[in-house]
Order: structure tokens, then sequence, then C-alpha cells
């Protein structure tokens, strides 16, 4: 009877045989059954990129364009399909996302272009693509990652948007300073309300489970920057609209409030050691809001250090809060008109676009930064619960 | 493997859109 002796890593070529009739098979289980939320869960992460690649390479090995050319097109298919069923589960499309990185920087570590091989292990280097450059394939792949990446931002959006003016505008968390109204406006929230009202808190959480989420799956450093600040973009655009629009959220202990939640965001960044990802600089406008609530509104010298600090407000912003700042006691005072007056003399020769609202769609645009993997590709090993036994290891 | 001592043939690539008019998956949609 013969013994199945297990071959040694070192035999190992780190490529993945399968017969042509098996590629709807492989996308199939790989890419289009595969959940995230389940099997997924205990992969290494950019595994499904890893195995694809070495397909890729075993098609390329043995010289078959043609072998090549379908499995990029049915990956890159399979990957747009489970995408357009899928798009609004942010677990999916991060999932996609950091696999499609991977397998592009696949592409790139193992090309045969120097550029790309200078962290490659002597190993890596001799496990180069033989015969083909896949170099426009790479630019498909990019195209195909900016796709899913904007979806990732529109899905992340959905969730978070209907969190963002209660957590960081309505929901009050300092005690003491707020708990007397503006005079004459009402109370926008009962009680019961206050039960179901996402708060500070909530979106905080929210952040840290899109970013574990990210992790989890591997997505490049780099690019969880890019989120981030979209994120952080998202969140201080549509809390200054809503400041912008309403009353009652133009006081004095608003600001402060404001002030605390900001610091809040600052603290969540700070310890994700993100500090440096821009997401901070796009809270700007909604710090200057918040600090001219709460700074003196009276004499020129004011006038002055108010158009000096709201450097990130445009005029039609800075005029339209102080048209609605309201006090909230007895010490404070409404904006005379001969100071709103002053401030916009002193700002009529800035040059800015008159727009009063923030866009809250834009997105910044996203670079993937090359990021090349020290993993082996001999030593990458199937997990069963994939059901790709029909791959063979070279 | 080892790296070629020829060069590689450039593989050209249809574009995003021209990909899927091609796929040989299945739609769902179609009937």
């Amino acid at each position: 009877r013969p013994v199945n002796i297990p071959r040694r890593e070192k035999d190992f070529q780190g490529m993945l045989e399968y017969k042509k009739e098996d590629e709807l098979k492989l996308v199939k289980n790989l890419i289009l059954e595969l959940k995230p939320r389940g099997v997924a869960v205990n992969l290494i992460p950019g595994l499904p990129a890893y195995i694809l690649f070495m397909c890729l390479r075993h098609a390329d090995y043995v010289n078959d364009d043609q072998k090549v050319r379908t499995l990029l097109t049915s990956t890159i298919n399979s990957i747009k399909k489970i995408l357009k069923k899928r798009g609004d589960d942010f677990e999916t499309v991060s999932f996609w996302l950091s696999n499609t990185c991977r397998f592009l920087h696949c592409l790139k570590q193992y090309s045969g272009d120097e550029s790309f091989m200078k962290h490659n292990t002597p190993k890596q280097n001799d496990h180069c693509l033989s015969n083909f450059d896949l170099a426009e394939y790479r630019q498909v792949l990019s195209d195909l990652a900016i796709q899913i990446y904007q979806q990732l931002i529109k899905c992340m959006e959905s969730i978070l948007q209907p969190m963002i003016v209660s957590g960081m505008l309505e929901h009050e968390t300092i005690q003491g300073v707020s708990g007397v109204k503006p005079t004459g406006l009402r109370k926008r929230t009962s009680s019961i309300a206050d039960e179901g009202t996402y708060t500070l808190e909530s979106i905080l959480r929210q952040l840290s489970a899109f970013h574990s989420t990210m992790c989890q799956h591997g997505t490049d450093p780099e690019l969880i920057k890019q989120v981030v600040k979209q994120q952080f973009y998202i969140i201080g655009a549509v809390t200054l609209n809503n400041l912008l629009l309403r009353k009652d959220m133009c006081s004095w202990s608003k600001g402060m409030q404001i002030r605390y939640n900001v610091s809040q965001l600052e603290e969540w960044l700070r310890d994700k050691s993100l500090m440096l990802c821009g997401a901070k600089e796009t809270l700007e406008p909604l710090i200057q809001a918040a600090q001219l609530l709460q700074v003196k509104k009276k004499t020129d010298e004011d006038a002055e250090a108010i158009c000096s600090m709201c450097n990130s407000l445009s005029t039609s912003q800075i005029v339209k809060v102080l048209n609605l700042y309201t006090p909230v006691n007895e010490f404070e005072e409404r904006v005379s008109v001969t100071f709103i007056r002053t401030i916009q003399t002193r700002l009529r020769d800035r040059c800015e676009t008159p727009q009063l609202l923030m866009d809250t769609k834009i997105i910044y645009p996203v670079t993937f930064p090359f990021n090349p993997s020290s993993l082996a590709l001999e030593t990458i090993q199937i997990p069963g619960s994939l059901n790709l036994a029909f791959l063979t290891r070279v | 493997s080892r790296p070629p001592s020829h060069p590689r043939v450039l593989l050209k690539a249809p574009t995003l859109q021209e990909m899927e008019e091609m796929s040989i998956l299945e739609d769902e949609e179609s009937p």
C-alpha cells in the first residue's frame, strides 16, 4: 500500500495548480460564497489574494496566456459581483478592499520589476512571474480598488450619518454648563426619545468597530489612515452644517460641548496612533465654529481676533454663527448688528467661495501605496474550510 | 521557478467594463 508522505515546505514553489474547468469553482468558493463573518475570520489576512496569486503564478509558469487572462477576468468580475450583492455590508466591502489591494501588491512584488523588488528575499525574487507582464491588469485592479474604496466610504457614511447630529450636537455630556436652555427655545428631544438617541460614545464605538474590522482584514495601514480621515471629515462637515442651521445649537454651552466632543475624537485618534493621518485637520472648521461661540464678540479687538482665528470658516459661515448666537443666561448678550458689520467689512477682501454649507459628499482622492509582504508563498497552506481541495500545491 | 532569461510578454488588458461583458459568471438577475 502506498504511504502518503507529506512534502516538506522547502520543496514547494509557492504555486497552486488547477484545471481550467475548475476556474469557476475556484472563484465561486473563494470569492462568491466566502463569508467574511464566518470562515474568513480565522484566515490569515489576505489569504484569498495569496491563493489567487499562487494560481496565477502557475498559469504563468506553464506559459498559458489564456489561463492567466481568464483567471484575472473571473477574479475581478467575481469581486465586482459580490460587492454588487453585498455592497451595503461594511465587513464584506472592507474584506474585498483589503484582498484586492493585497492581490495588487502581489502583482507588483512578483512582477520582476526591480522597483518593486527592493524588500524581497532571494526566494521571493525566485517566485517572480516568468512569462507575462501584467502591468495593464495592475491598472485595472487599481481602478477596481478605487471603486471598492468609494463603496466602503458610502457604506460607512450610511452607518455614521444618523449618529452625528445626535452624538456631536444634541446629546449633552458635560454636567452643569448646559442645564439652562437658551431662552425661548424648546427642547427638541423628549426623555423617551433620549433612550434611542445616539451619543458621542456611540460614535466612538462605531469608529472602533470600523477600525477593528479593517485591522482584522489586514487592510494596509496607509489605507486605514485615509478611511479615518474621510470619517472625520464627514463627522465635522455634518456637525457644522447642522450647527449653521439650528439656532438652539449656537450657544456658549454648545461651544463647550462641541470642544469636549472634539477632544474625545482626538483622544480616539491618539489611542489608535492615528494622530498624523490628517483626520484632526478636517475638524478645523468645526473647532473654529465652537471657539467662535465661546469668544467675546463685542469690541473691535474681538472682531480682529475672530477674523484671524476663523481662517477655516467662510465669511458667510462666521456671519451665520454670529447671527444665530443665542445667549443662555443674563450674563451674555446677543451679537450686535454693528459688530457683525465690522466683521463683514474686515473680511471683505478674502478670496473664497460664498458657500454656507460644507459638501458632505466630497471623497478625498485615495492612493494605494505599495506594501510588499514578507510572507513566503511556499509556506501557505489552504484550510479545508475553503473547499479548495481541487487545488494542488506545487 | 527561475527569473526568466527572456523578456516577459505584455498581456493587453480590457477595461473593467469590457471585462464585465466577457464574464463567464452566470448573472443571477437574468431570467
